[in-house]
């Protein structure tokens, strides 16, 4: 089995190989492009048997197949967006510009103000509708967009229609009891911490 | 010299560390809040000096100082956000209410209809002011939440301006020639890309 950490690290390597368009790739350049060390791809990519020739690299459209069917990919994955406020329509409009594996199949809010609104190619529905939303769309994922006070009702009532997976947004650690459920908590101020070591050891005087 | 790649890391402990409010961390429980291996955990502690006693565990209190050193967290970093629409809006409302060490000192755009509008502590400013906020509230990080083709160019003002780290959340994969500013690129879909696996696996028949 490859380990969970080398996987969270595969969008990045096939976001980078769709961004060269060369038909080969050495382990140097495809760590440039996704932000990883040369060897820690090297490392990766050689628990799914893809190896490199020396000095040559990899052949970037095998690799690239290859990871979309570990990723599963090929099945494309659908979503629903729980909370379609700025946050939640920011990113259904992006997920719809970009083209990603995932399809962001439904939108649901509990303000009638924002229900019937047209988001992209979606209009918002109730959050009353998300149990048949979920199945009737085979929906596997959940991604919660409201404020922090709703969000562990959200996330049981998505983890109760089904979903194996929620990215969580709202700033609150949910508790989730059903082991086949992944959640991933999302905190952007994580990654401005992380940009204030490069801000501060060249602070202006 | 400490690794970036721990670096990048480290925001991630001290966010676990402020989370449990005990005296003692084990790597293993510091590792199962962050997301990490707990080899990992005691690797990059160990580049700053930071050992734990077997069996015990670390010093939550001194080592959560410790991390705020390295980062230069205590001198506290400000940061400008270009492009005040649903992205922009909802990362300085949420910053403001998650107590962090970084600080949003300013947020600009270039619609009339959205200069001059309250968000959180802030009132939008027009981008003809960007340089001026940059040099008097010593702002030393960007955020880019602006549509693509509007990128670059805002990209280029705040390199020239001086800041010396940019968060960037458009689609579109910047240019800086200044080896002093770093540039993180920021795709939500890459998250859910990387959950589609968790979807897969025990996808629903
Ligand atoms: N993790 C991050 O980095 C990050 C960044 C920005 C915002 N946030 C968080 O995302 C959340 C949304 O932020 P926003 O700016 O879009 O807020 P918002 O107020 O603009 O939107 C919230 C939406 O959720 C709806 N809602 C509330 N409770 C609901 C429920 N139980 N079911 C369905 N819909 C519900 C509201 O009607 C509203 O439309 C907040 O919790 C915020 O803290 C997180
Ligand atoms: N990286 C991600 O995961 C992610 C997620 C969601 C949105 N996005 C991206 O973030 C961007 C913003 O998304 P949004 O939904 O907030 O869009 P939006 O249209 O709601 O907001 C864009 C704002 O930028 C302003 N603007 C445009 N050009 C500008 C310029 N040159 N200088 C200053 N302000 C300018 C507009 O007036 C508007 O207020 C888009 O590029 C979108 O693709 C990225």
């Amino acid at each position: 089995r490859i380990p969970e950490t080398t996987i969270r690290r595969l969008p990045a390597y096939l976001r980078a190989l769709t961004l060269i368009g060369q038909d080969r790739i050495t382990s140097e350049a495809l760590g440039q492009l996704s932000g990883y060390s040369s060897e820690q791809v090297r490392k990766d990519l050689a628990y799914f048997g893809a190896f490199g020739t020396r000095g040559v690299g990899y052949d970037a459209q095998l690799l690239a197949q290859e990871i979309r069917r570990i990723l599963q990919l090929d099945h494309g994955v659908r979503a629903v967006v729980v909370g379609a406020g700025r946050l939640g329509t920011a990113l259904v409009r992006h997920t719809g510009e970009t083209s990603g594996d995932v399809v962001i199949a439904g939108v649901v809010d509990i303000d009638p103000a924002v229900i019937g609104r047209q988001v992209d190619h979606l209009r918002v529905e109730p959050l009353d509708a998300l149990e048949s939303i979920i199945r009737e769309r085979n929906i596997g994922m959940g991604i919660i967009t409201v404020p922090p006070q709703g969000a562990q009702a959200v996330c049981d009532r998505l983890v109760q229609a089904g979903v194996k997976a929620i990215l969580n947004f709202a700033p609150r650690a949910l508790v989730v009891n059903n082991p086949e459920v992944f959640v991933q908590q999302i905190d952007l101020t994580l990654e401005m911490q992380a940009l204030a070591y490069f801000v501060g050891s060249t602070e202006r005087t």
